[in-house]
Order: structure tokens, then C-alpha cells, then sequence
């Protein structure tokens, strides 16, 4: 299945962003917006029904400073496990890989080679080290992530890599689920005296009551 | 599940960055609910590339640490309240700001207590200003505070007053929980609690029949 980063943007409404008032301005963008950062969406046939995108990829151009919030949910997703362990070991990454369909989540040890063997061969396809990529999954808990299906559209994704917004609404559209709108903002800022980009996107509709650390 | 990726050109240390972002999911992800069940997906990816040619941010206290954590705060709160509007079935947006409590972290807990009290949810969807359902709410957060402290308003009706509930316009008070539901907009309640600095907000939604219709069909 080809779909463009284009099309992607076009399969559910952007969110209404309710920034609060202060001292920035909201500006195109999200996840790319900020210098060094491109994104992919695409369909990658993981979902069950439809073919709404369902791959996501947003890289850094170099090494990032990197940090997480994750659940304190006991039972935590093998992605989960996987990113606390890399960010236990290093302060920086270049990639997070992002998957909608599965949630690989009480998928036990093969739930866990699964995720390695993703961003081992995602790292391969963007020259960077396994432990650059970082793994977020979101979909049916219970069930491994459809890899062949994963691992086959990798080349696709990284191909489709875009500092443009339609680079990062297309990331925003693939990684939701039950989701009726796609979330994505980034605001422009001074911080001394330099000018600052800030970006994000984000999926969530149903099972939401985050207690992340 | 919620999942986020944020990115960043601005020049931070590690240590500070991770600090940060930890303030900020606390005062954006954590603070919003829409059924109350902790996923074990939940992530937050945030990555800080250093190329805007900042000078380097070493310090959570200095002016330029400030300065980047408000807008992180910003951007992680507008897609936090882009999640709970977007909650499953939901036909408004639930903000709770709560003034007057001991901290911060204290006023977050009864923010969060009431945005998430399902009679809450169900009377907002109800189109019922019920201030009881947001005041038990607010008093089984499991923090101490006077109810004669307690003050509550629905948007800019106001229904308790020094603990005592007021007589209130309450067909006016339907009608803008009406006119939120109608609109998919934002249903504002205010509490205060008493007179200390400690302020914080939450966002949920209301809870609709469509919640239940959702969830028995979408296997997790």
C-alpha cells in the first residue's frame, strides 16, 4: 500500500489547540518545527480495519538530549521497558519509531525482541547507533506488533522523512487510535535573547489517566 | 493510552532537561482523565537538539531555565487539553483550576479529584450544575482543607460560597453546560479552597453514553 505524507493529513481533523496566553506564538509545525527534526506518517498495514496511516518516525539531524515520562503501570509495555533502559544509559537519542494497531503491551519476552528487533533495524536504516531509537507503541493490549508489516514499510518511512509540516501532521495522524482529531502544536519563544522552537504531538482518547515518572 | 513526542532546538544539559520535562508532564499529561484507567503504554519522548544557537541552559533556576519551562509547560498542556477534549464519547472539555490551596502539588490533587469524579462527569454531560458532586469531590482528594474555605463557580456562576451554597440561577447554569455540550467547548470550574498560593488546573470531559457504546466494541 503507497500512501503520501500528504495524503496522511488529510484522514481525521487536526485538534483545536487551547494554548494558554503567554509570552510565545503559535507557529506551523510541530514536531519539525524546532531546527534538526524531520517526520514521517505512512500506512504500514498494522492497523485491524482501515488504512489510516499507522507508522510514525520523527528524527533528529543529530544527537538529542533526551528525556522521558513513562507509566508507573506495574504492567508496562515491552516499548516502555525498552526506551526506560536506553534512557538509562544514554543521555541522548536520534529517533523515535511509533506504531498504532498493537500496543505490544503483556506480550512478554517476544513483545520485548520485537521492539529490538525494530529499532535494530531502524538504527541500521538511518546509520544510527540502536540506541539512538527510541519505541512507542499504542493499540490493542495484548497483541505484538505486526513486524513483517513493520519491518517491510521501515524503508518507506525513512524515505518519506520531512522537515515540513505535512512531515509532522502526518507523524500526528499515524500514531492515533480511537482518536477523532490528530494533536499537534509548537510555539516559537525567547530564551535569552535567542529564539526557541518548541514542538510536540500526541495521541490519547480512551484509557486516559496518566500518572507518568 | 496517550503517547508524545516533543522536540526542542533550544540548548539544555541533561540533567536540566529531564527535570523539566518531569515539571511539565506534571502540569499537562498527569493532570488530565478521561475514564480514569492508567495505561501501560503511556510515553513522553522529548528531544532537545541544541541548534537555535542558545547558549547552553545548565541550571533549572536560571532565567533562561524559566523561560524554556513555561513554554514547555504551554506546549504540553495544549496537547493535554487536546486529549481530554478529544476523550472518548465526550461532548465538552472539563477544566477545574483550583486557587487557594497549600502548594501546588496539593492543589493539582483536588484538581485532578474532581476532573475525574465520574458523577461529575455524568452530571456536566447532564447539563446539571450539581456544586455537591464537585464538592465531595474536592473533599475526598485527601487534602486538609476547611470546608468553610470552600468556594466553587461554573464558569462565571457561582455556587458555594465560604462553604455555604448560594441561590443561583440555575436554568442559566443548565443552559451554559448546554451550550459547552452543543459546541464541544469548555466547561470552567473554579474552587478555591482557602488562601494559600498553591494553585493548579486539570482537564477531563464529560461522560456520555457513547463512552460505554466505544468501549464495549474496541477490544483492548
Amino acid at each position: 500500500v503507497s500512501l503520501s505524507t500528504s495524503e496522511s493529513s488529510n484522514y481525521i481533523p487536526a485538534a483545536p489547540i487551547l494554548l494558554p496566553q503567554g509570552p510565545w506564538k503559535q507557529i506551523p509545525g510541530g514536531v519539525t518545527a524546532a531546527e534538526g527534526f524531520r517526520a514521517a506518517g505512512i500506512y504500514g498495514g498494522l492497523r485491524a480495519k482501515g488504512e489510516k496511516p499507522d507508522l510514525a518516525l520523527v528524527t533528529c539531524d543529530v544527537d538529542a538530549t533526551s528525556a522521558g515520562a513513562f507509566t508507573t503501570n506495574v504492567v508496562a509495555a515491552a516499548p516502555v521497558v525498552y526506551c526506560k533502559k536506553s534512557l538509562d544509559v544514554s543521555e541522548t537519542a536520534r529517533a523515535v519509531l511509533i506504531n498504532a494497531g498493537q500496543a505490544n503491551a503483556a506480550t512478554g519476552v517476544a513483545g520485548y525482541q520485537d521492539v529490538i528487533e525494530c529499532a535494530n533495524t531502524a538504527a541500521k536504516l538511518l546509520h544510527m547507533k540502536p540506541e539512538d531509537v527510541l519505541v512507542e507503541s499504542t493499540g490493542v493490549i495484548g497483541q505484538r506488533i505486526k513486524k513483517e508489516a513493520l519491518l517491510n514499510s521501515l524503508p518507506r518511512l525513512v524515505t518519506s522523512l520531512s522537515p515540513s509540516t505535512e512531515g509532522a501532521d502526518s507523524a500526528a495522524v499515524a500514531i492515533t487510535t480511537t482518536d477523532l482529531v490528530s494533536k499537534s502544536v509548537a510555539v516559537e519563544s525567547q530564551v535569552g535573547g535567542t529564539t526557541v522552537r518548541i514542538g510536540g504531538m500526541a495521541k490519547g482518547s480512551g484509557m486516559i489517566h496518566p500518572n507518568m515518572a | 493510552t496517550m503517547l508524545s513526542v516533543i522536540t526542542t532546538d533550544a540548548l539544555v544539559q541533561s540533567h536540566v532537561w529531564r527535570k523539566m520535562v518531569q515539571i511539565a508532564v506534571n502540569r499537562s499529561f498527569n493532570q488530565i482523565t478521561v475514564d480514569g484507567d492508567t495505561s501501560t503504554n503511556d510515553t513522553v519522548i522529548a528531544l532537545a537538539s541544541g541548534l537555535s544557537g542558545s547558549t547552553r541552559i545548565s541550571s533549572t533556576n536560571c532565567y533562561e531555565a524559566i523561560q524554556l519551562q513555561t513554554c514547555l509547560d504551554a506546549v504540553m498542556q495544549g496537547l493535554a487539553k487536546a486529549i481530554a477534549w478529544d476523550g472518548e464519547g465526550a461532548t465538552c472539555l472539563i477544566e477545574v483550576m483550583v486557587a487557594g490551596a497549600g502548594s501546588e502539588t496539593e492543589a493539582a490533587k483536588i484538581a485532578r479529584s474532581v476532573a475525574s469524579s465520574s458523577l461529575v462527569k455524568a452530571a456536566v454531560y447532564g447539563r446539571d450544575p450539581n456544586w455537591g458532586r464537585i464538592a465531595a469531590a474536592a473533599g475526598y482528594a485527601g487534602i486538609s482543607f476547611h470546608p468553610n474555605k470552600l468556594r466553587i463557580s461554573l464558569g462565571d456562576i457561582l455556587l458555594m460560597d465560604s462553604g455555604q451554597p448560594l441561590p443561583f440561577d440555575r436554568a442559566a447554569a443548565s443552559n451554559f453546560l448546554r451550550k459547552a455540550g452543543e459546541t464541544h467547548g469548555t466547561v470552567g470550574i473554579h474552587i478555591s479552597v482557602g488562601d494559600g498560593s498553591g494553585s493548579a488546573q486539570a482537564w477531563g470531559c464529560d461522560l456520555s453514553y457513547d463512552y460505554v457504546k466505544i468501549n464495549a466494541e474496541y477490544t483492548t
